[in-house]
């Protein structure tokens, strides 16, 4: 998704 | 992508290969705990629901598709294949596992980072991982000796999120804005959860004895 917190993580 | 994520995510690899060896050298399901399998595939397609919607990396789209299909793959083994099915434990494995789903998408509804579908379902994912080794857990404690590679499963399970801790803190560290409380929390809550079985796991290493966790 665009705002910051993209959930990078697995 | 920092070498403790990296290495959280290898170890987690391992031990769902662990698993998946265990299940297919002996074909015996014995000590394992169908419920906390049911409670990671849920984990999993709660959690990965942005599987087709956000493309992160080709590592990240394919280490998702890992862990659901395998999970799948180990519930299914457990419940249908005919030689695994007649080692499951079942009169050892009575955790009330639904009430962990239940607790979890309840705490999720209320503590989550956005309202919206995508973050309440994450959040419930992060919270149902916390506690989705307990039905494992307390089989180890009935079922009394463990065998070596289902030691190693839950060994490594439990060391991932350990090694996610140090890559929060890692990121916390290095990354301007950087904050994941409800992981960060849980993720210690999680691997908190594994204290004891990491205590008698490194006795039974450091004796050469055999795993056993007191009833």
């Amino acid at each position: 998704n665009d705002d910051g917190d993209v959930k990078d993580e697995l | 992508m920092n070498i403790f994520r990296l290495a959280g995510d290898m170890t987690h690899l391992l031990s769902i290969l662990v698993l998946l060896l265990k299940i297919y050298a002996t074909k015996s399901c014995s000590g394992v705990s169908r419920k906390t399998q049911e409670l990671y595939a849920i984990v999993f397609l709660a959690r990965y629901l942005d599987l087709f919607t956000d493309f992160i990396s080709v590592y990240n789209t394919f280490m998702k598709i890992v862990f659901i299909a395998s999970s799948l793959a180990i519930v299914w083994c457990i419940r249908v294949h005919p030689m695994v099915k007649r080692s499951y434990d079942k009169d050892l494995d009575t955790f009330r596992h639904y009430l962990l789903v239940a607790a979890s998408f309840l705490l999720a509804l209320f503590l989550h980072e956005k309202f919206t579908f995508l973050e309440i379902f994450w959040a419930f994912s992060i919270y149902l991982e916390a506690v989705a080794i307990l039905p494992q857990l307390v089989l180890l404690q009935r079922s009394g000796n463990v065998d070596n590679l289902t030691g190693q499963y839950v060994f490594f399970l439990g060391a991932y999120r350990g090694l996610y801790i140090l890559n929060w803190i890692y990121r916390y560290l290095t990354e301007p804005r950087f904050t994941r409380w409800i992981a960060c929390v849980s993720g210690v809550v999680q691997t908190a959860l594994y204290a004891d079985f990491f205590y008698y796991y490194f006795i039974s290493w450091k004796n050469n004895s055999k795993l056993k966790l007191p009833a």
